[in-house]
């Protein structure tokens, strides 16, 4: 709030993990204290792998309640309010993480306000951990307010660390952590006094991000299968396994547009990168521009003196030409595949190509459309394409489809000066696959509404998770089979997974939240139809999206494909305006922040109503 | 006349002249499919400048939506609609606003004309006053385009080729002829040409000063950026 005539009685973050799952509930409490009505904003980030499921507004005793609704359905019924500029968008990207849920209401005097806002999402291992991000930013003190997590998993807790980004020695014992074997409890709540930056001012010491990472045990190779109400996960990361070689080709944007320090940081990146390669791995070096000239004609052995040689001829890639992405990466499918041929590559290895470019193509096939296509039929389906999409300029749906197509996955740098950093960290995700061809089996006659269940690589600190429903909501048990390639043998174990008993692992729990498991199958099947959306034949992708929406719609997940409507209290100065929540996608993000870079003060500003992009502009005239 | 393609997604500009005889008519935009179409005539110097370099200028734009059946002539006295057999003539000294059935014109008193021509074109056209009396120079026009979204793909013209963007890229950065124009390779339309950094005016917040906007000057009426040939854009007639 802006006002000091507001006062906010209670911020409260409440999360609950159970099994990955996370289920956030973020209430705020505010009272109008001036003697006339005064807007109160709301607002709130969340990660942008959660969904929204919830949203709510108490006003003087009356709820006003988020519906969600098929996005096109919200769109019409609103398109009056969206025409006359009437109707306010909630959601905005938020860095790189997060997206900002940004609400107002009037509020007459002495009146009070209650907003909830809940989400949920499926937490992902990576690099070895899990990581709840919870971003405060109450801007005043607050009388009271609580950060409060607890984290349930069955197969016990390795580890659980707390910190924030404005803790300072004074907070830090007010992180309280109490961790059993399957259970954590992670609380933070100063007091008003504890809150303030220095004695007597108003100021407010809380404005950062609360972190907590924690691992779990792993001590089956078969991973971890839960039954509960008749849906089951299975969590697949085995311990000890060694890794498997992997032939990696880097295919490097030059093009003049890498030019300056987006070059430098490719260069800082691939020498870091080299370093860490593995004797047993080889690689290859492909940098291109409207020419596409490898360093050498074949991947080699990642000996000690073929790195350093390749690092010294990074130092002294430079930019130059245009952009030639199709002739670049096909090179290097070629290159991959007669070195399969040819055996110069080991059997039991796992191929891989990564990307790094900036821009759109635009010499040789500059149709990005036919691109995916030459790249998805020249790879056949034999090895991943992973790409690094470098900036704001750069067309990420086309990287991100093309990688997708391809058992890989595509992520995007951001401009700043750990780009370095955000390179070698995607590096270490994936360079260390564990085993290829993963297979996780379950019966047939068991089973259904199986979520993915054939992964191309498993890599080191991730995880495979598979949930399904159970044909027979009494079962307890059957038998679950995983297959996989490993360096030296096949990786094959098989057990039989049991339902737990909640009651027992947790007696003091009456309630954690019963249908988690449906909810976590039902997030990992719309994240999974959402892609299949964007990479299947016309067909599938048609089916991908009725499904998706489908049950966003019964799951009330703000997706893609819906909206959360909320309609505010009417106006004492004009008609009801409906407010519109919906889930951004990376494009929109992207998008979002190439407007804020030129718009100062866009995105702390409270919701505005029509925004104008800025448009190219082509003129003639004299001097 | 200077050309401008300001790109504020890539936070850059292409620049480029094109000069011919005085009285060539260029075409400027031509959609066909949308039926517009703008055209420019251009006029030189009242006399050879002591530095011996004719200056060219638009003085005169024929713009037509035939789908509207609209017609405009813009020239550095006046400006003609003619719609239905009917003609409404404004002066630059009028302060008008004109709101029909599809075309919208707007006088305003800094001597700009907005034009908008419903579902297509939105676009300014600007009075430069020169001093009467000035021994070389004369008025001249400019003409900028604010909204082309509505134009077919096929859309074309020595400004309409790049309603629809343009890919291109610079490297190799080096000193040029002047210290504070580097010149550059720039690889556009599958072609690698010298460009120079420099900059133009952008006259639209200051009609007297304009704004200097850098960017890259391609050389030699913009041979390579454009489709073709500068006099492939000559046309006989305004209309």
């Amino acid at each position: 709030t802006n006002e000091k005539t507001v006062e906010v009685y209670r911020v409260a973050v409440d999360c609950t993990v159970t099994s990955r799952f996370a289920h956030t509930v973020m209430t705020s409490m505010a009272v109008n204290k001036a003697n006339v009505s005064q807007e109160i904003f709301f607002e709130m980030e969340l990660p942008k792998t959660a969904f929204i499921t919830n949203f709510s507004m108490e006003i003087e005793s009356k709820m006003y309640v988020g519906e969600v609704k098929e996005k096109e359905k919200a769109k019409k019924q609103y398109e009056k309010a969206v025409s006359s500029g009437r109707t306010a968008g909630l959601v905005k990207a938020s860095g790189r993480k997060m997206e900002k849920f940004s609400v107002s209401v009037n509020i007459a005097a002495e009146s009070n306000v209650t907003f909830i806002l809940t989400y949920e999402e499926l937490l992902q291992r990576k690099l070895g951990q899990y990581e709840i991000l919870t971003r405060v930013k109450p801007k005043t003190l607050v009388q009271e307010f609580e950060i409060v997590t607890n984290i349930y998993e069955p197969q016990g807790l390795s580890y659980v660390d707390a910190h924030a980004t404005f803790l300072s020695n004074e907070l830090l014992p007010l992180v309280e952590k109490t961790v059993t074997d399957k259970k954590a409890r992670i609380s933070f709540s100063p007091t008003m006094d504890q809150q303030r930056k220095c004695p007597g001012c108003d100021g407010t010491l809380i404005d950062g991000d609360f972190i907590i990472k924690y691992d779990v045990n792993r001590q089956t190779s078969l991973g971890d299968i839960q039954i509960v109400n008749g849906y089951f996960v299975h969590f697949f990361a085995p311990p000890d396994l060694p890794r498997v070689p992997k032939n990696v080709v880097f295919v490097i944007d030059r093009s003049g547009s890498m030019s300056g320090i987006k070059m430098q940081q490719t260069r800082e990146a691939m020498l870091a990168i080299l370093k860490d390669l593995h004797e047993e791995d080889h690689f290859a070096l492909i940098p291109f521009d409207s020419s596409i000239e490898p360093w050498k004609e074949s991947l080699i052995k990642a000996t000690k003196e073929n790195v350093a040689e390749a690092m010294a001829y990074v130092k002294k890639i430079n930019d130059r030409g245009a952009t030639d992405i199709n002739g670049a990466v096909l090179r290097g499918v070629e290159m991959l595949v007669q070195g399969k041929q040819s055996k110069a590559l080991p059997d039991r290895s796992v191929d891989m190509i990564i990307l790094l470019t900036d821009g759109m193509p635009n010499v040789g096939v500059s149709d990005t459309s036919m691109i995916q296509q030459n790249v998805r039929s020249a790879i056949g389906g034999n090895m991943s394409l992973f790409c690094l999409g470098f900036g704001n300029g750069v067309d990420y749906g086309f990287l991100d489809v093309m990688s997708q197509q391809n058992k890989g996955l595509a992520r995007r740098i951001y401009e700043a000066s750990d780009a370095t950093l955000q390179l070698q960290g995607f590096y270490d995700e994936v360079s260390s696959p564990l085993l290829s061809e993963v297979d996780l089996r379950y019966p047939d006659n068991a089973v259904d509404l199986l979520t993915t269940n054939h992964f191309k690589q498993l890599f080191n600190g991730s995880e495979i998770v598979v949930a399904g429903r159970l044909m027979d909501n009494d079962m307890d048990n059957f038998l679950v089979e995983v297959f996989g390639q490993g360096f030296e043998e096949d990786f094959k174990v098989q057990g039989q997974a049991r339902a737990l008993d909640w009651g027992v692992m947790y007696p003091d729990e009456e309630y954690i939240f019963g249908d988690f498991t449906e909810r976590l199958w039902a997030y990992l099947t719309i994240q999974q139809l959402l892609d299949k959306s964007k990479t299947g034949a016309s067909d599938e992708k048609a089916n991908a999206t009725a499904k998706a929406l489908d049950m966003s719609l019964q799951y009330s997940f703000v997706t893609p494909l819906t909206s959360m409507v909320v309609t505010k209290p009417e106006n004492e100065d004009g008609p009801d305006s409906p407010l519109i929540a919906d889930k951004l996608t990376e494009e929109q993000r992207q998008q979002a922040e190439k407007m804020s870079g030129r718009h100062y003060g866009y995105a702390s500003s409270p919701p505005r109503l029509a925004y104008y992009p800025p448009t190219p502009t082509y003129f003639v005239d004299g001097d | 006349p200077h050309f401008m393609i300001e790109l504020p997604d890539r936070d850059d500009a292409l620049c480029f002249n094109i000069n011919d005889k005085p009285g060539t008519i260029f075409s400027l935009v031509r959609d066909a499919q949308s039926g517009i179409l703008v055209n420019g005539q251009i006029i030189g110097d009242k006399k050879i400048p002591p530095d011996g370099k004719i200056n060219t200028y638009f003085w005169r734009f024929g713009i037509i939506h035939k789908n509207l059946g609209v017609r405009l002539e813009v020239n550095t006295q006046d400006i003609s609609v003619f719609q239905d057999g009917k003609r409404i003539k404004l002066l630059w000294s009028d302060t008008a606003s004109l709101k029909g059935p599809n075309v919208d014109l707007l006088v305003t008193k800094d001597r700009s004309l907005k034009v908008t021509l419903k579902d297509s074109v939105k676009f300014v056209i600007l009075l430069h006053k020169v001093w009467e009396k000035h021994p070389y120079h004369r008025d001249y026009l400019g003409f900028y385009t604010l909204d082309s979204h509505l134009l077919s793909p096929s859309v074309h013209g020595l400004l309409g080729q790049f309603y629809h963007g343009i890919e291109y890229e610079v490297t190799d950065l080096r000193p040029g002829e002047f210290p504070e124009k580097p010149d550059a390779t720039m690889f556009v339309k599958g072609q690698e040409l010298n460009v120079t950094r420099g900059w133009q005016r952008d006259f639209r917040n200051d009609v007297k000063n304009g704004e200097n906007v850098p960017c890259w000057f391609i050389h030699t009426n913009g041979t390579g950026l454009i489709d073709g040939d500068a006099t492939d854009y000559i046309v006989s007639g305004l209309f």
